[in-house]
């Protein structure tokens, strides 16, 4: 999911 | 990837480098200090996920970029006030401020408190630097320490330009945040002057100059 993508960069 | 990997580190490196300065100079003279605000809310905002955050890396980055933030911020409001010159200092953040606002309220990916903050944050850390260097163009010239400073902080999201292009090919979903991506190229693009005078001066041994 696009959240989980979002959230693994800083 | 390395990319990211040398992103994250020069982030990093581009603290300790303001730190540096200021304790070895015992001045926080050139450095903006609406721009260090910015930036810590640009952390608060971005890292409200920070109890829920399962990757060791990521978790110890956020905690050592709030930290560092806090302890400039101290540094610059109290300990080394006296040398922090607000009549230079006069960019009107709150143009900032309402343009991450308006683009975060208009286009985040879902409508929920994570997500409208995560974007606010994004697009906000990709003007931060604006109250910077304008303060920089105020002064004309700044001190090899604060340009390296800036350099480091610049040069930290043009890495991720490269760690992005290289996630789209390798991993399998083929995902675009255009979020991210398009604050990162804006962010890149504002410091792309800076570069320009960093390069041609400062890495040939030579004084931080306007022309």
């Amino acid at each position: 999911d696009k959240r989980l993508e979002i959230k693994d960069e800083l | 990837n390395i990319f990211r990997v040398l992103g994250d580190f020069s982030h990093l490196a581009s603290i300790f480098i303001l730190l540096h300065k200021i304790q070895q100079l015992k001045s926080c003279s050139g450095i903006s200090f609406k721009s260090q605000v910015l930036y810590m809310l640009v952390y608060i905002t971005r890292y409200l996920d920070l109890p829920w955050t399962s990757s060791p890396y990521n978790f110890i980055f956020k905690v050592l970029f709030i930290s560092s933030e806090l302890y400039i911020i101290y540094l610059m409001a109290r300990a080394y006030k006296p040398t922090n010159d607000p009549n230079l200092d006069t960019f009107h953040v709150e143009f900032l401020l309402g343009f991450a606002g308006l683009l975060a309220l208009l286009f985040p990916y879902k409508y929920t408190i994570l997500e409208v903050f995560w974007a606010f944050s994004i697009w906000l850390e990709s003007v931060a630097i604006l109250p910077q260097l304008f303060m920089l163009q105020r002064t004309g010239e700044a001190e090899a320490m604060t340009a390296h400073y800036i350099a480091a902080l610049g040069m930290y999201r043009a890495l991720y330009i490269p760690n992005w292009i290289y996630r789209y090919f390798s991993e399998p979903t083929h995902k675009v945040d255009t979020i991210a991506v398009t604050a990162g190229i804006l962010q890149t693009i504002l410091y792309s002057d800076f570069f320009w005078i960093y390069y041609t001066k400062v890495m040939r041994g030579e004084k931080f100059k306007l022309p």
